[in-house]
């Protein structure tokens, strides 16, 4: 052990378990991460080649045979809860995205609450046992974020009972969802629904993309990888361009919405439920940011104590790097941060669990204020962890700019978030559009709740600077 | 209507007060700003674009604001005291940096004076020093395990530099001592020379 590392947590004001502790939610979730950690860590299956030093072929390679171990250990030991899972998933793949991630992570989640019951038989299970490999088609190369843009269509066919999806332009063709390049045999594809003459806009379809015992594509199916990114090389997001692809109606998810089977359409209650996958996904980002920071504060502080140059008093042995106030000022306002987006992760996964939990009840009252508090949260904690990722990197000087420091694929792995599950500036607008619509309420005279209730004041606030 | 603020540095739950004062005064800026969009005869749509930057700005305080609220509420769930006491420090450390990055928003809205800004740079100077001794620790809180991490500078044991000659060793280039690009290219170039 350096003996400078060993005297800093010799130097430390409080017991770092207990502030672990904090951090899992209680001792028992800290001993059973531990547990599942460790499960992986010591298991000789999991070995791998160091991922610095392969191409991305043989990463891809080696992410999807561990995936592959990972849904058989994961039965083997019956872990079932999502945050097992999860923690499971992120010792086998440390933090690094892998080509189950959007099955896992989308396609599963989406199933779950947008499928009817005669749907979670059909497609659930099967999924859930891994016959079945999904991901979540939704961005096409010309449109992202903007979802009403998207081009893709369904077009229903009563006489056969079938859905027709096309890809009509090259802009239309799905690009990006990982997974769909080479590992997904389904995918769950969002298209403008068309049925009875009249667009109805953007519904969930499940498309069946590859042959499930020789995994060739299907007829009128043209899939492949996108090629080289930032970074992700473990994952093969991919495109996909449907040719008259015909899908029967019942693979519409209809949880919501609905066909009937003479073209008839049902309105969902709430047009927001369509995206309750990415709502989700964006409240689980939050606690990626947190993660993400935390990891390379972790690096940045550690390597800045037992690091030393240059000199603060002439003739000095050289101090240690974290003695420097300008290091501090770098890192600690980080380290701060990263604290302060875990408690705003736990606090956003628990208020998507609750509301989630109001909505099976038939109540959407709070999806809103989710949907705009997810957006904007997603947006402000990804821009400031990807700035602060490279002022960890910098921090360390030259050898943070080394691949052995971490950084560099932190940085590269986390950086689409700012522009993936809704780019930032357009979530930004979408928050904004709440706040404003709440403002205007507010000054109408009705009574917000929730955490816009500020706004109730704001008319009758005005505040003038006074000396302290 | 006016209404005096005294904003007491160290205090929490003053600073979330601020936050959320200027929240409140940007949104009702971005606001107002498509409210005048709408009076030059600007559509909707028009006023929303020429607004966007007003938008952004007050989402981005609204946001501010809940994370600060949120790493403030949740210090009343901690009851160890030493763990408090670390926390609150790294929480004022937050909020207080995030004044300093936005001091612009803050005075222009007439929530703290220039002096307070003074005094808030000269606070961070002191909460930095406080926190020196825990850097360390605080990290190990988030008990990383190594194989995890996978950073040879942020290793727990902190021996980096012998793991670095190490990792280094491993490079795909050191597997032989002579490249073949050596064999290929160099050798007869130097032949032509």
């Amino acid at each position: 052990m350096n003996p400078d590392i060993i005297k800093e947590r010799q130097n430390a004001t409080f017991d770092v378990e207990k502030l672990t502790n904090i951090l899992d939610g209680g001792p028992e979730k800290t001993k059973r991460r531990r547990e599942i950690e460790a499960l992986v860590l010591s298991d000789p299956d999991f070995k791998e080649e160091d991922p610095n030093f392969l191409s991305r072929s043989e990463r891809y390679d080696q992410a999807v045979r561990k995936s592959a171990q990972m849904i058989l250990k994961l039965r083997e030991y019956g872990i079932a809860d999502p945050e097992e899972i999860y923690c499971y998933k992120t010792s086998v793949h440390p933090d690094r995205p892998e080509p189950l991630d959007l099955h896992l992570g989308m396609f599963l989640p989406t199933l779950l609450n947008q499928s009817t019951p005669e749907q979670m038989d059909r497609f659930f299970m099967p999924a859930w046992n891994l016959e079945i490999i999904g991901t979540y088609a939704q961005t096409e190369m010309g449109h992202g974020t903007h979802l009403r843009g998207l081009e893709t269509t369904a077009t229903y066919d009563p006489a056969t009972q079938e859905f027709v999806l096309n890809s009509p332009t090259v802009s239309s063709i799905k690009w990006w969802p990982g997974g769909l390049g080479k590992t997904s045999n389904h995918a769950i594809v969002l298209a403008q629904l068309y049925t009875q003459g009249n667009c109805h806009g953007l519904h969930a379809f499940i498309v069946p993309i590859r042959d499930m015992s020789t995994h060739e594509p299907l007829p009128g199916i043209v899939v492949g990888d996108i090629g080289p990114k930032f970074g992700f090389n473990e994952v093969d997001n991919g495109f996909l361009k449907l040719e008259n692809v015909r899908i029967p109606r019942e693979n519409m998810l209809m949880k919501y919405a609905k066909v009937e089977p003479d073209g008839t359409y049902v309105k969902p209650p709430s047009a927001k439920l369509t995206y309750g996958t990415m709502v989700f996904i964006r409240s689980i980002i939050v606690g990626e940011s947190a993660r993400a920071l935390a990891k390379s504060c972790t690096i940045a502080i550690r390597y800045s104590a037992v690091r030393h140059q240059s000199e603060i008093r002439p003739g000095e042995p050289e101090p240690q790097i974290l003695d420097y106030q300008t290091q501090q000022y770098k890192l600690f306002p980080l380290l701060a941060m990263a604290y302060a987006f875990t408690f705003v992760g736990q606090y956003m996964k628990q208020t998507y669990h609750r509301i989630s939990g109001d909505i099976n009840q038939g109540d959407f009252s709070e999806l809103p204020e989710l949907h705009a508090l997810s957006a904007g949260l997603k947006a402000f904690t990804t821009w400031a962890t990807n700035a602060a990722i490279e002022v960890c990197r910098m921090s360390c000087g030259g050898h943070g700019y080394s691949r052995s420091s971490a950084l560099p694929d932190i940085y590269v792995e986390f950086t689409p978030t700012c522009t993936y599950e809704g780019e930032n500036t357009v979530m930004m607008l979408q928050t904004a559009r709440y706040l404003v619509k709440s403002y205007r309420q507010a000054k109408d005279g009705q009574q917000l709740s929730g955490i816009v209730s500020y706004l109730n004041e704001a008319e009758h606030r005005r505040v003038q600077p006074q000396p302290v | 209507a006016a209404r005096p603020t005294v904003v007491d540095i160290n205090d929490l739950a003053s600073l979330v007060e601020v936050y959320k004062l200027r929240a409140a005064i940007l949104v009702e800026l971005a606001a107002k700003s498509i409210q005048q969009e709408l009076q030059r005869r600007k559509s909707q749509e028009d006023a929303w674009n020429n607004s966007a930057i007003d938008l952004v700005r007050a989402s981005d305080a609204h946001c501010h604001y809940v994370v600060v609220k949120l790493f403030t509420d949740k210090l009343g769930e901690i009851g160890d005291t030493a763990v408090h006491s670390v926390l609150s420090t790294l929480a004022l450390l937050y909020a207080l940096h995030g004044i300093t990055q936005n001091s612009g928003d803050f005075l222009q809205a007439g929530l703290l004076s220039v002096p307070q800004v003074l005094l808030i740079s000269v606070r961070i100077k002191e909460l930095l020093a406080q926190l020196r001794p825990n850097a360390v620790v605080l990290v190990d809180a988030f008990d990383f395990h190594d194989k995890k991490l996978n950073s040879v500078l942020g290793r727990y044991d902190g021996n980096v530099y012998e793991n670095l000659f190490d990792w280094a060793r491993r490079s795909p280039l050191n597997s032989t001592e002579v490249h073949d690009s050596f064999h290929k290219y160099l050798k007869p170039l130097r032949s032509k020379l």
